[in-house]
């Protein structure tokens, strides 16, 4: 689940 | 523009006054860093797991299981209206510094099932611009973790 966590966040700040 | 439209008896809720009664056995202790709220009941292992990594991720500032929160968002399935209910508001600094964190609401999913895309749809299609064109809750996303 970690990695899938960290690409969630990183993705939401890069498109917000 | 969609705009939301808040509970006019309750706007804005608050973990400040959440306190239930549970028999769950699957729980996470918080830390009071970054939780107001001391537990975290589960309804699956992932969820124990989400809340260590989230706990541990340097982007979290808060969060919290949305349990005897209030937060509900009404949706249409067909046409039959049913209330969904997302399982965490994380906030996150996104780059916005510590006055503007991102408002980000989590669903976790063992399994997909046939509610999933209208849950999904009705948030990003409706609430979460509708908080967003408030401008007064600050900044929302949606994110699903399948």
């Amino acid at each position: 689940i970690e990695p899938a966590v960290n690409e969630l966040i990183e993705n939401v700040c890069m498109t917000h | 523009p969609i705009k939301a439209m808040l509970d006019p008896y309750n706007p804005t809720g608050s973990t400040n006054f959440v306190n239930f009664n549970t028999s769950k056995s699957i729980r996470w202790e918080t830390s009071s860093k970054l939780c107001h709220i001391n537990w975290v009941i589960c309804d699956s292992d992932w969820e124990a797991e989400f809340c260590r990594v989230l706990e541990s991720h340097d982007r979290v500032r808060a969060y919290v299981k949305n349990q005897g929160l209030g937060l509900e968002v009404p949706y249409k399935m067909g046409s039959e209206v049913r209330k969904y209910i997302p399982d965490f508001v994380v906030r996150v600094d996104d780059g916005h510094g510590p006055d503007d964190l991102l408002n980000l609401i989590v669903e976790v999913k063992g399994y997909r099932r046939e509610d999933a895309k209208d849950k999904k749809a009705t948030m990003e299609n409706y609430w979460v611009p509708g908080v967003n064109n408030l401008g007064t809750y600050g900044r929302w996303a949606f994110a699903e973790l399948c």
